[in-house]
């Protein structure tokens, strides 16, 4: 059974599984060990490589391969960073680092929503988050601020000097967590497509691995997982995202909707504005009522208004002589053929008013009845009338029988 | 007792030449 559709075929909202989205994926990092090779670390060796895919891979139990930056002097406050696309907007849960090497001092978390071409601060950790980020420590959120990073002195202790994690919860402390539905400001601030962070100070501490023996006092960033968990984001619409033909992520849309993120609908279902699911209304996208007879249609909010907020679309070249916003009449000159359904291609027949018996070419559109000059009759009015006789004027084609 | 259609051919269209329908 379709997720999206409740067992009486009605649809209902759906979503893709919830995931971890980082997971073999590429993850750019500003600094790897390994080039020039050192004692401990050698790019071209596969057993003392620690490359950026590892942040990433599947890790079994007991062992967690590692990432590692190069190694910097001991007082220096080297910023590494590193960037993770997730190729399609996620909504974002959680963002997670478990280190092998003692945790940084000073951590920050950026989004972007645009592939890479913005980026807004998602949180900050540091035990001197005034002095490094200009930010208090422990502020809190009010439903006036959920787009704001925090900065917590929390989760950045030297100790465990390896297998620390620094976990951030995109939604813990946001007063519109429990309504999501409601909330665009919150579902905006989930939505990611590329996740940034920036390790900006060791603890002041040299390193106890051998390296910095032999290489002189140093310390180096190293993460055993990078993860981000999540779901694609599909508005509600689909429950599930494939590749498409480009081998780009892209939801399954359902509902009548189609775009990456099911971000609008698809043509000819614009009876509606396009609007995301929620726990209680599908909103799908409703195709126009245009009766067979057209093949495009557009939304128009006037009309949406008026009608209760119930239908907006209006149809585009309506065909086989029909005409109005539902193409559920006939043009002029042309009248409706009660015997055929609306819906029929030959359902508008032509009014063929006569040429001088009649005093116009548009005929009644129920009855078809041509209107007629004095003493003519007929549908078309191509008779003259009982107790009329033909004459040779065109101008009154018949008279009075004297 | 059905009257007969107009027959066009009776028409005088000497002053009503734009009317005139082909026929």
């Amino acid at each position: 059974p379709d997720p999206c559709y409740d067992e009486h075929g009605l649809p209902r909202r759906c979503v893709p599984e919830f995931v971890n989205a980082a997971f073999n994926k590429e993850v750019q990092a500003s600094s790897t060990c390994g080039r020039p090779a050192t004692r401990h670390c050698d790019a071209t060796d596969p057993r003392k490589s620690h490359p950026a895919s590892y942040l990433t891979d599947l890790n079994t139990a007991g062992n967690m391969t590692c990432w590692r930056s190069e190694t910097f002097p001991r007082h220096s406050s080297q910023n590494v960073s590193l960037t993770l696309s997730l190729g399609k907007k996620f909504e974002v849960t959680y963002v997670s680092l478990q280190f092998c090497s003692p945790r940084p001092e000073s951590v920050a978390i950026f989004k972007s929503m645009d592939y890479g071409k913005s980026w807004v601060p998602y949180q900050y950790y540091s035990s001197q988050c005034r002095k490094v980020y200009g930010r208090p420590s422990r502020a809190s959120v009010t439903k006036q601020n959920e787009q704001e990073a925090l900065c917590t002195d929390g989760q950045t202790e030297l100790y465990p000097l390896t297998g620390g994690l620094i976990a951030f919860s995109t939604l813990d402390g946001r007063p519109s967590a429990q309504d999501l539905d409601n909330s665009p400001v919150l579902q905006d601030w989930l939505t990611a497509t590329d996740i940034r962070v920036f390790f900006s100070r060791p603890h002041l501490l040299g390193n106890k691995d051998s390296e910095a023996s032999d290489e002189g006092p140093g310390f180096f960033y190293s993460v055993g997982e990078f993860q981000v968990g999540g779901r694609c984001k599909c508005n509600g619409h689909a429950s599930r995202c494939g590749k498409d033909k480009e081998g780009r992520l892209i939801c399954d849309c359902k509902h009548n909707t189609e775009g990456p993120e099911c971000d609008r609908c698809k043509p000819f279902h614009y009876d509606r504005p396009w609007q995301r699911a929620t726990a209680r209304e599908a909103n799908e996208c409703m195709a126009c009522t245009c009766n067979l007879h057209a093949r495009r249609c557009r939304f128009n909010m006037e009309l949406y208004k008026l009608s209760g907020r119930k239908s907006g679309g209006v149809c585009l070249n309506c065909r086989h002589n029909t005409a109005g916003r539902h193409c559920h009449y006939c043009k002029e000159g042309f009248y409706r053929d009660v015997s055929r359904a609306i819906t029929d291609r030959r359902v508008c027949k032509a009014c063929d008013c006569h040429p001088v018996g009649a005093a116009g070419k548009t005929c009644n559109q129920t009855t078809g009845q041509c209107p007629c000059k004095d003493g003519v009759t007929g549908l078309t009015c191509n008779r003259c009338a009982k107790g009329y006789q033909q004459s040779r004027s065109p101008i009154a084609p018949c008279i009075k029988i004297p | 007792d059905v009257m007969p259609t107009l027959d066009m051919t009776l028409f005088d269209w000497t002053d009503y030449e734009d009317m005139k329908p082909e026929i």
